[in-house]
């Protein structure tokens, strides 16, 4: 999951990535 | 005498355009001058910007987000760049031989050829022709793309039973739809079902292509393209 850290972020929530 | 009235769409089907989402440009840098490095950066960003709005496409499709959390990272992390790729050739079915990456990003042979997309643009157009053909319809396109994510092999499924329980959902609604829209043509679903493989195909040709663009490191990519593109 670390790995995979921002597709895991936005699938758990709304909020936008810090880094895009 | 006017023509019968169409039967309603399907919940799920009318669910999936409803959740459609909005347009998005590519918005090129003018003061890059033209070339192919322009041209990737532009596609890359572009990438990256759809990536976004997948994913938060893929949460509205109805039994996605009761998935594990894990079950919904496999699935998108295998199919995608077949989600782009049919969004891509979707908004390209009006044109002849020209690729619609975006609404202000169009790309014919030519300008493939001088941007360095002309791999790509090869590998789009008989995806394309194949749709054009079957003159898919948005109805068709949004359920295609529900079961492209949900039709997505991926090696690290945790329940595969639930995931089959979204193919079914999604396969029975497409059915449907084409059972009350095409009754004339039975094989409908079937024929919009047996282009998967190519797009597969070519989905796959895309990410070799910017696999090995990531490997050369001319070219800057945002770090979701290159988190998907390790998963591949």
């Amino acid at each position: 999951k670390e790995k995979h850290k921002i597709l895991h972020q936005l699938l758990q929530n709304n909020t936008s990535p810090v880094d895009l | 005498i006017p023509p019968p009235a169409k039967k309603p769409l399907t919940k799920i089907v009318s669910h999936l355009l409803v959740v459609e989402p909005e347009k998005i440009y590519a918005m090129p840098d003018p003061t890059m001058p033209d070339g192919d490095v322009k041209a990737l950066t532009t596609l890359c960003d572009l990438a990256d910007r759809e990536l976004v709005v997948i994913i938060g496409w893929a949460k509205h499709i109805p039994g996605f987000s009761t998935l594990s959390l894990a079950d919904q990272m496999s699935l998108l992390q295998s199919a995608w760049m077949e989600i782009l790729v049919l969004s891509i050739v979707f908004r390209s079915l009006p044109c002849e031989d020209e690729i619609v990456y975006a609404e202000d990003y169009v790309v014919d042979e030519e300008q493939a050829r001088i941007s360095g997309l002309l791999d790509l643009h090869v590998a789009i157009l008989p995806l394309a022709r194949r749709y054009k053909k079957l003159r898919m319809e948005k109805e068709e396109f949004v359920s295609l793309k529900a079961i492209a994510l949900a039709n997505s092999d991926s090696m690290h499924i945790e329940n595969i039973e639930a995931v089959q329980r979204l193919q079914d959902s999604l396969h029975e609604a497409l059915q449907d739809f084409e059972g009350s829209q095409h009754p004339e043509d039975p094989r409908r679903a079937g024929k919009l079902l047996m282009t998967l493989p190519l797009l597969r195909q070519t989905a796959t040709k895309a990410v070799q292509h910017f696999y090995s663009i990531k490997m050369q490191g001319k070219i800057p990519m945002h770090k979701l393209f290159l988190e998907m593109l390790e998963a591949k």
